[in-house]
């Protein structure tokens, strides 16, 4: 295997990719399956995440052009050059951009190329790979076509993506026991019936369907979302729920999200200068969405999908009791409960009066 | 003198083309004196057949023109 002068490489475990446009050779959904099969390939032996964008500026932009378009390296009509790609780095650094002018192919056949395998191999270079002089490897410069059902890297793509991202992927912060007396919580939200309680990569499931706390870590639900959001909220009208991770949201409808996403919290309308929001509820007899930045609070109409005038306001002067910052919030059964720390405030949703204070695992029967 | 055919010419151009697009082969002006070494196009195409694993001939045979003209990948296997 060989890398680039330098060995330039992305220094981030999540990288985003868009593609930009599609090739009419296929059908788009499997241009995209093709693509994030490819991506799969590469995750699967790095610590690497890749997270697609369907807007905005990513990492690795993905297109299809024919002859000259736009950088120094026209394509040359079919056969020869099918596709290259750019070494990490900012603005071209890292696309891939596939010739027009081939027949792609879901398949492997003798009148196309497979997007998947060029796919993989350009990928590769989006990572930092150069060309191996490995025969077999999926880096060598030769197009093979091949069988890709079940499909592996060779041993010394792997020992050379290897060699610029480490094998181990950080270690995720072990899940705190439910009795845990210092228990917190990242994000809490209600879930067709639900309660899906956040903790790093972590969410414990409280359903009233079976009795017990059921485990998960986060990817199996949502494999393309990282854990450790900052807050969540369901829309049930709209069989929606929303995550919110630094500057940006996801909407979720059950194990799918949603095209468009993520958006930048911007266009819910918070000021640039709100760069994460500490928590969410939705309250579904109003229809308004209560969001937390800090000691102040914001309330978002979601019939109009804008923010209410007025806001943000203190928390502690519409919720009495409450002087806390807060870390997760939920609506059930006509209570909000706003939690900070290892505990946890109920309080009336009508009169916005505390009721009482329980510590945070007690919604584990602790 | 003897007149390269045509296909001969072809296959060198395209050749020089592609040695130059993946293995960084500049064509230099010819210098006064000869000079002892291989002709830079045959060192770069010996470079290309090492990395192929092909016998390094430094010559363009028809093993070493058939791969050059596989489907492949833009980037270049050398750089300076």
């Amino acid at each position: 295997y060989s890398t680039f002068p330098l060995s330039p490489k992305w220094n981030k475990e999540d990288v985003t990719y868009r593609i930009l446009n599609y090739t009419p050779d296929m059908l788009q959904e499997d241009v995209e399956e093709a693509i994030a099969k490819a991506f799969q390939l590469w995750s699967s032996v790095t610590p690497l995440r890749f997270i697609r964008l369907h807007s905005g500026e990513a990492d690795i932009k993905i297109s299809f052009a024919s002859g000259f378009h736009g950088d120094f390296y026209s394509f040359d009509g079919p056969g020869g050059t099918l596709a290259h790609a750019y070494h990490p780095g900012k603005d071209i650094g890292g696309d891939a951009h596939f010739d027009e002018d081939e027949n792609w192919t879901k398949f492997t056949t003798y009148s196309g190329f497979n997007l998947f395998l060029v796919a993989a191999h350009e990928l590769g270079h989006s990572l930092g790979l150069g060309h191996s002089n490995v025969f077999g490897a999926l880096m060598y410069p030769i197009y093979m076509g091949k069988d890709t059902r079940d499909f592996r890297l060779h041993q010394d793509d792997i020992d050379g993506i290897q060699s610029l991202y480490e094998t181990t992927p950080t270690k995720p912060p072990a899940r705190p026991e439910d009795c845990d007396p210092h228990l917190t919580f990242d994000a809490i939200t209600t879930l067709r019936g639900e309660i899906l309680f956040f903790k790093d990569s972590y969410v414990w499931r409280k359903s009233p369907y079976f009795r017990d706390i059921e485990h998960d870590t986060i990817s199996s639900f949502w494999p393309s979302l990282a854990g450790g959001f900052d807050a969540a909220y369901e829309v049930d009208k709209r069989d929606q729920v929303m995550f919110f991770k630094d500057d940006q949201y996801w909407a979720v409808n059950g194990y799918n999200i949603q095209p468009g996403f993520p958006k930048p919290i911007q266009s819910l309308g918070f000021p640039r200068n709100v760069r994460k929001i500490d928590a969410a509820v939705h309250d579904q007899s109003t229809k308004k969405t209560y969001f937390f930045v800090g000691h102040r609070y914001w309330s978002f109409n979601e019939n109009t999908q804008s923010m209410e005038r007025g806001y943000p306001r203190k928390i502690a002067a519409d919720f009495h009791g409450i002087y806390h910052t807060v870390d997760a919030a939920l609506q059930k059964n006509g209570h909000f409960y706003f939690f900070h720390g290892a505990k946890h405030y109920e309080v009336d949703v009508k009169t916005k009066k505390l009721i009482r204070t329980m510590k945070s695992n007690s919604w584990f029967d602790c | 003198l003897p007149v390269i055919p045509e296909k001969e010419k072809e296959d060198m151009q395209f050749a020089q083309k592609y040695l130059e697009n993946f293995y960084d082969f500049k064509e230099e002006k010819s210098s006064l004196f000869k000079s002892k070494d291989l002709n830079p196009m045959s060192k770069k195409i010996q470079e290309m057949q090492s990395f192929f694993g092909l016998e390094v001939t430094g010559q363009l045979n028809s093993q070493t023109l058939n791969m050059m003209k596989q489907p492949r990948c833009g980037i270049p296997d050398v750089r300076s």
